[in-house]
């Protein structure tokens, strides 16, 4: 479903280049479970933010369904995102002055979705992620660990079939991220793809496969033995 | 150092009141190394800044260095704050529009320090925490990881004596938690009082004395045995 050809990703600073992302070849077949590890600034939120469609390379190819990304109009890329992708940021970006309950909406009003669909659905993704008591708390009356909670709840309203995943359980205590990474599996089994950013081996256990990057390039790609 | 008697602190939202802390007593003497641990949720980062005095309880006794916090002066606060307490938010809190440099250089220029002064001790701690090639990005330049150990940087750079450091290592790999563990462990040996939020039990364990929290009451305190 996803496949990048010599990706690279330059940021000019100053009078400098930096090479963030240095050539990256990868595929990711329809239903993976894939699991990205590597040091701090190696590159993975960057590669996150390309693979969701949401930053251009500076080279190389992005194919995602078979279709070339970069020739995609601006509609069929907010279609993308809004419908097909479930992005869950490393900071979060929740919206300060809105409640828990109508960031979790919000991508559901560019789907379309009539108000009651919205609460309902809403609801229901905010008691999945244990947050049935704070969904009128807006982010700066919610912990840490809520406010992650949050954005993963806001990932998935649209039943997105591609979920991205920026360290989706750095806030969490055990229990908690427990329950978050069964929400993973579960959207796993029923046949989407789940991609993760990690940077504990506990939660890269749950995926089938453990990328590792390592200054803008994958320094390896194993997969699990089947069970 | 740090005395509090029957600590509470509510929230009033809407027509609620929360009550996040609910009657908490501790001590924690000068020198000691402490972890608190805790679900999402449990009062933590409340704590955290009833602690560095970012916040005051809604009843209960904050004793300080043997000084009622509610007595203080807002100058004695400032001082404080400034100069005795280093805080390392669990989101950060950095500048967004000044580099890294500037972020870490802040809290010395309250405190008087000469540019010259700032600027050479702002580069050490920068390089302590790993970002020498990066002092001039600003946070959105920056990884998540990076505006982690800047945020830790900022915390470090005036030498105070009580470090309280929320979730300091959420966003790291582990060797670049390791860097940032070493370094509270220096400041620890070095006398300082450090007082450390995780979910991580590999983290709780560089401190002396386990707190977990659990619906803002202290479940358990446990110290290790000396070696
Ligand atoms: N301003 C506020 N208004 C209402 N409720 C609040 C406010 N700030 C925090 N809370 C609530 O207080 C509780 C404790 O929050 P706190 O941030 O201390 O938790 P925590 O233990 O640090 O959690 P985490 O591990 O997720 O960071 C949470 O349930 C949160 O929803
Ligand atoms: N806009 C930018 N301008 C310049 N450099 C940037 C910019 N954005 C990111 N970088 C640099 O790119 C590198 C990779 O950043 P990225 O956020 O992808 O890392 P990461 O692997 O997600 O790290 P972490 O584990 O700390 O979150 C970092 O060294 C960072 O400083
Ligand atoms: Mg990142
Ligand atoms: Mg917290």
């Amino acid at each position: 479903v996803i496949e990048i050809h010599n990706i690279t990703r330059d940021f000019p600073l100053g009078q400098e280049i930096i090479k963030v992302l240095r050539g990256i070849d990868l595929e990711i077949e329809r239903g993976e479970y894939v699991a990205f590890m590597g040091p701090s600034g190696s590159g993975k939120s960057t590669l996150m933010n390309l693979l969701g469609c949401l930053d251009t390379p500076t080279s190389g190819q992005y194919i995602l369904n078979g279709k070339d990304v970069s020739q995609m109009t601006d509609d069929e890329l907010a279609e993308i995102r809004n419908k097909e992708i479930g992005f869950v940021f490393q900071t979060f970006n929740l919206l300060p002055r809105t409640t828990a309950l109508e960031n979790v909406a919000l991508p559901m009003v560019y789907a379309g979705a009539t108000k009651a669909e919205r609460i309902a659905r809403a609801e229901e993704v905010l008691t999945n992620v244990g947050l049935a008591d704070r969904m009128d708390h807006k982010p700066n009356q919610l912990s840490g660990g809520q406010r992650q909670r949050v954005a993963v709840g806001r990932a998935l309203v649209n039943k997105p079939s591609i979920i991205l995943a920026d360290e989706p359980t750095g806030n969490l205590d055990s229990k908690t991220s427990v329950e978050i990474m069964n929400l993973f599996d579960d959207i796993h089994a029923a046949g989407n793809t789940v991609i993760l950013v990690t940077h504990e081996e506990e939660i890269a256990e749950h995926a089938h496969r453990i990328i590792r990057l390592r200054d803008g390039i994958v320094e390896s790609d194993e997969r699990k033995a089947p069970k």
